[in-house]
């Protein structure tokens, strides 16, 4: 079982923070695809749970692991603060553990094992009747599921699996995909590795839920450019896909969005973008190509002209990382202009004018906000999408509407993030300790 | 609310400790399926 891993050498663990005045995590139901988000509202302050018992002799044959009941106190993240029962308001042994490990389980679990419940060393003597104790502090009080470790086990079950063929935005030239084999899968993310790559090409890393990654076939029926060997065209162009080659069921398809008539993206339309390759930026971008099934290449104005169009980049119309021209000025978000442009100086109306210029309508925008719940502060663990193989602690910094600004803690502005409230590039503290994943610490300098 | 408070099922659950076994009322969400 995955919860039953040996502990991964040098994790950052969140410990030490967890207990600091101000410390808020984002809560496990801001993010629709982290484990267990269906049945995270039945966690609650005041549950109790079955825990290894710590404050015990380290070795005892007839029970050589001890367990006890605590309650809930706190929760941050997968993470919870609890108390053994019996302690009252003493918070001498409190102690933080991730509510998904294998060593956290419903009241009840013990008995259907045989295991008897040993009262911690502090407390053994303070009560001659320990059922009568359990019964009143037990009796109408709210516990997990029985089946919740099996929840857990579920939802960390990827759709994919190892040795599937799929096509990937290509990490060296991000206007066009490749092939790419699944060698690897932590947490429903996805190590991928380039089909004709260098020796050297240590791949790529994204969540199975991510927009960088499609279905066999997909570039060729929308139009995108691949990079593919000639058998592979054949077999997409043919539809014989092999049995690795993942098919459209695997991927999250994008809404159909219905447009009023007669509005719909052209080339040479302006609009503002996220920098797929440099994420703190928003800027000035061009509709470069219209592609099927709603998708879009478009153009960072603020890079030099590239004829080969290598810089290009496909985001779908309905992506929440496009915006209208002017969405920056009216949230007060700093716009990079187009190259050549004076960011202090750049108006859209005149440079519009000058230009003989159209913006993409706002008609054309998806302006849906869900009510995400994420605020300012609130701390969580982010991919680093510049070198997605890491997964490190961050802050939410900014939220305009569905839009947040993760800051990677201890590092400069320059490195922050702008991401969808759905990405599924975050997750809540406490998810790399549960599936596995390297968690990288704050940087400290 | 009515849709939030359905999520909860009342259930016998059975305790055992040193000096016996015995059960009591607890609270578990809904998800028992």
């Amino acid at each position: 079982l995955k919860r039953n891993r040996a502990e991964i050498p040098n994790t950052y663990e969140w410990k030490n923070q967890l207990s600091e005045p101000g410390f808020i995590a984002a809560p496990v139901s801001c993010f629709k695809h982290a484990p267990i988000y269906e049945c995270w509202d039945n966690i609650t302050v005041g549950m109790k749970v079955e825990v290894e018992n710590t404050d015990c002799d380290n070795f005892s044959e007839s029970f050589p692991d001890s367990f006890w009941v605590a309650t809930v106190l706190k929760i941050a993240g997968y993470k919870a603060l609890l108390r053994y029962e019996g302690f009252g308001q003493n918070g001498s042994k409190d102690f933080w553990l991730n509510l998904c490990c294998n060593t956290v389980h419903p009241v009840g679990w013990c008995a259907t094992r045989g295991k008897p419940l040993i009262p911690p060393k502090t407390i053994q003597d303070k009560y001659k009747d320990w059922k009568e104790f359990l019964v009143k502090r037990l009796t109408g009080a709210r516990t997990l599921p029985s089946n919740f470790s099996t929840k857990i086990e579920d939802s960390l079950i990827s759709r994919f699996r190892c040795g599937m063929n799929l096509e990937v935005v290509d990490k060296n030239r991000i206007s066009r995909m490749k092939v790419a084999r699944i060698e690897k899968i932590v947490g429903k993310r996805l190590h991928v590795k380039y089909y004709q790559a260098e020796q050297d090409d240590n791949g790529f890393w994204c969540h199975e839920d991510s927009p960088l990654i499609h279905p066999c076939g997909w570039s060729e029926r929308v139009g995108h450019c691949i990079s593919a060997h000639r058998s592979y065209m054949e077999r997409c162009i043919s539809g014989n896909l092999h049995e690795d080659d993942a098919t459209e069921e695997y991927f999250i398809t994008p809404r159909t969005i219905h447009y009023p008539p007669d509005i719909e993206f052209r080339e040479g339309m302006k609009l503002e973008a996220v920098d797929p390759l440099n994420l703190s930026s928003i800027c000035v971008a061009t509709v470069m190509k219209v592609l099927k099934e709603g998708y879009i290449m478009i153009r960072i104005d603020s890079y030099d002209a590239d004829e080969s169009g290598a810089d290009w980049f496909c985001y779908h119309s309905s992506s929440p990382c496009i915006f209208p021209a002017g969405f920056c000025d009216t949230n007060s978000i700093p716009l990079t202009p187009p190259k050549g442009y004076d960011p202090s100086e750049f108006d859209w109306e005149t440079y519009l004018r000058e230009n003989n210029l159209e913006t993409v309508p706002l008609a054309l925008f998806n302006r849906e906000v869900p009510a995400h719940g994420f605020v300012v502060g609130m701390r969580l663990e982010a991919a680093d999408l510049m070198d997605p193989r890491l997964v490190c602690v961050g802050t939410v910094s900014r939220v305009v509407g569905r839009l947040l600004k993760v800051h990677f803690d201890g590092w400069e502005e320059e490195y922050d993030q702008w991401l969808d409230c759905e990405s599924p590039d975050v997750y809540p503290v406490g998810w790399c300790e549960l599936v596995g994943q390297k968690l990288e610490g704050p940087r400290v300098t | 609310s009515e849709t939030k408070s359905r999520k909860w099922e009342q259930k016998q659950v059975q305790i055992k400790t040193l000096e016996g076994e015995f059960s009591v009322t607890m609270w578990a969400s809904g998800t028992d399926d």
